[in-house]
This record gives C-alpha cells, sequence and structure tokens, in this order.
C-alpha cells in the first residue's frame, strides 16, 4: 500500500458517498446511467470472487464488500426506491457492446487461462469503459447537475491516482501488472474530456454545460 | 521478481 493507491481508494469510496448524497438529497437519480452502475455491479461481483478463496489484508477485503454492498445498494435505489425519476429513454447506450469485446478480450489476455482469472481480467477491461454509458448520457442532455459532476470527478481521480502508484510499484517492487496498467490507462483517458470541462467550469463555480 | 498477478489492488 502506498500513498497513491489509498488516496486513489478513499476516492473511489468519495465518489459512492456523493452519488449516495446526491440520490438521497435530491430524491432522485436523475442524470444517473442505470447502465453505468449495473455495469460497476458486475465488476464488482466478478474481480472479487476472490474474497471466497484469497486472502490479502483486512482493508483489502472490507474494501472490497463495501464496494460490492454500495454498487447493488445503488442498483436497488434506482430500480425501486427512485425508479420514477429515471428516465430510460436517454440511457441508450448499448452495452452488448462492452461486454463481448471485454469478454473476448479477457479470453485473449489474462495471467492464466481459469475461469476465476479470466473473469478478473474480465472485470478489469469492463470497468475501463464501464462510465461510458454515463458519459454518452452527459453527452445528450449536454448539463449536468454539479454533485453529479463531483462524482464523476472523484471516479476519475481514483484510477488516475492508480497511475503514479503503478509506476511508485514499478520502482519500488519492481512490479508491474500490464492488464490493469493497460486497461487504467484507457479507463482515465476516458475521462479527460469531462476533467476538462470539470476543472474550467465546475471548480470555477459554473454550471456544467457542454458546448452545444 | 515480476508477480503480476497478485491481484492485491481494489
Amino acid at each position: 500500500m502506498n500513498f497513491f493507491r489509498l488516496l486513489g481508494d478513499l476516492s473511489h469510496l468519495a465518489s459512492i458517498f456523493i452519488l449516495l448524497h446526491k440520490i438521497q438529497t435530491t430524491r432522485s437519480c436523475r442524470g444517473i446511467s442505470f447502465k453505468t452502475q449495473a455495469l460497476y455491479v458486475a465488476v464488482f461481483v466478478t474481480r472479487y470472487l476472490d474474497l471466497f478463496f484469497r486472502y490479502v489484508s483486512l482493508y483489502n477485503s472490507v474494501m472490497k464488500l463495501f464496494f460490492i454492498a454500495s454498487s447493488c445498494y445503488i442498483l436497488y435505489l434506482m430500480k425501486y426506491k427512485y425508479r420514477p425519476t429515471h428516465d430510460p429513454s436517454i440511457d441508450t447506450f448499448r452495452i452488448e457492446y462492452l461486454l463481448g469485446p471485454c469478454f473476448v478480450l479477457s479470453l485473449i489476455f489474462n495471467y492464466k487461462f481459469s475461469f476465476s482469472e479470466i473473469l478478473w481480467s474480465f472485470s478489469i477491461f469492463l470497468e475501463a469503459v464501464a462510465i461510458l454509458p454515463q458519459l454518452f448520457m452527459l453527452q445528450r442532455t449536454g448539463e449536468a447537475e454539479t454533485i453529479t459532476t463531483h462524482y464523476l470527478a472523484a471516479l476519475g481521480v481514483y484510477r488516475a491516482l492508480y497511475i503514479p502508484n503503478w509506476i511508485y510499484r514499478y520502482f519500488t517492487e519492481g512490479l508491474v501488472d500490464p492488464i490493469a496498467v493497460t486497461a487504467g490507462i484507457v479507463q482515465t483517458g476516458l475521462y479527460l474530456d469531462f476533467f476538462y470541462v470539470y476543472f474550467t467550469k465546475v471548480l470555477q463555480g459554473q454550471k456544467f454545460e457542454l458546448p452545444a | 521478481q515480476v508477480s503480476p498477478s497478485n491481484h492485491d489492488e481494489l
């Protein structure tokens, strides 16, 4: 564990609390992509299957359980409690275009051709692109509530911080995880456009609006 | 030395 990874994980935690806060205070999940949230459940469940057979640390296990539980809870809130506030007609990204290629990639790129390792690779690739339905929705509506942008920023910062973590680990431990690093760089790259608008508008006190 | 499938990250 190093500073960058800890900060990244905390940012990930923060993003989930911001999202829950947004849903609870506005009593609405408007502007949140159900598809992206469902993909996160798939990501966490497939990656954290190792809870059953690998123990890393208490921190690691607690975080894994938290991510699975909170992502399922968010899905529940969107699907049942605040269902009328979710508009599927603007959440139209075709997730099969993500699931299919990620699955094929995981068959090709994995550290061992075993059930759990293939699922692990799949979850890494899927996480990299899971935000696309959300960004697509943002693009369609052209604007977002400020709190939603804070959620997305925290989520983007989380993976961005994993990059210095990997550089640090390379120099201190000689450790390189090419699958996670490649996917992580792609994942962070997807946020660049968003980050640009976030830093130049939202953090200057303006509303998040995309140019028409 | 390089053990990529450690999976100790979240």
